[in-house]
């Protein structure tokens, strides 16, 4: 029998931040590995911690292969992201369920045309709450936003009555906390 | 054709042994 993995759309890296204030915030960003096949996913998945092991400060970023974990980044500086922010105790019952329908969302392409504005997913762990994000690359492509978004809080299972807020990085650079504007909700 | 798997279709790997 012939047996071949299964190629993904994408080669896709995996980050990880661990939080350490005596470094630089770049110093202190990792790389973890690259792999572009469905099983070298899995492989690489059943390796690592689950999200909601991780210690707080840390984070994990998947990105499509060339496209680094941040702003500055010439694909995410004109995007945004679709913020997922949970509640302490969702940590324990949500937070990684999310997190692994993020990531099958990513490499299974499953944003169809759309796809290729997505530059890929973060997730923070945080003591106040965790975050997970899908990063996008223009947030004036309104109409890939907005589907993104749709597809994206359907196969979370976020029911219709829970809003979420897609936020371009130019203004999460400049402003904070309550201050922070959706330019587009779901 | 753009390589798009469903949700399913990825789980279905999750748990099976890695081929070389």
């Amino acid at each position: 029998e012939h047996i071949t993995k299964h190629p993904l759309q994408n080669r896709w890296a995996l980050w990880f931040f661990k939080n350490d204030k005596s470094k630089t915030w770049q110093d202190n960003l990792q790389l973890v590995t690259k792999f572009d096949t469905v099983e070298d996913f899995w492989a690489l998945y059943s390796h690592i911690q689950l999200a909601s092991k991780l210690t707080s400060g840390c984070d994990y970023s998947l990105f499509k292969d060339g496209i680094e974990p941040m702003w500055e980044d010439n694909w995410n500086k004109c995007g945004g992201r679709w913020l997922i922010t949970l509640a302490k105790q969702q940590r324990h019952t949500e937070l990684d369920r999310f997190w692994l329908e993020t990531l099958l969302c990513l490499i299974g392409e499953m944003f169809s045309d759309y796809s290729d504005d997505v530059c890929g997913a973060v997730i923070n762990i945080r003591t106040k709450g965790d975050k997970i994000a899908i990063w996008t690359r223009e947030a004036e492509n309104q109409d890939a936003v907005i589907h993104i978004g749709r597809i994206y809080k359907e196969h979370l299972g976020l029911s219709s009555k829970v809003v979420i807020g897609y936020q371009a990085h130019a203004d999460t650079a400049t402003k904070s906390g309550s201050l922070m504007k959706n330019k587009f909700v779901v | 054709g753009k390589k798009q798997y469903g949700r399913e279709f990825l789980l279905d790997f999750q748990f099976m042994p890695a081929c070389v």
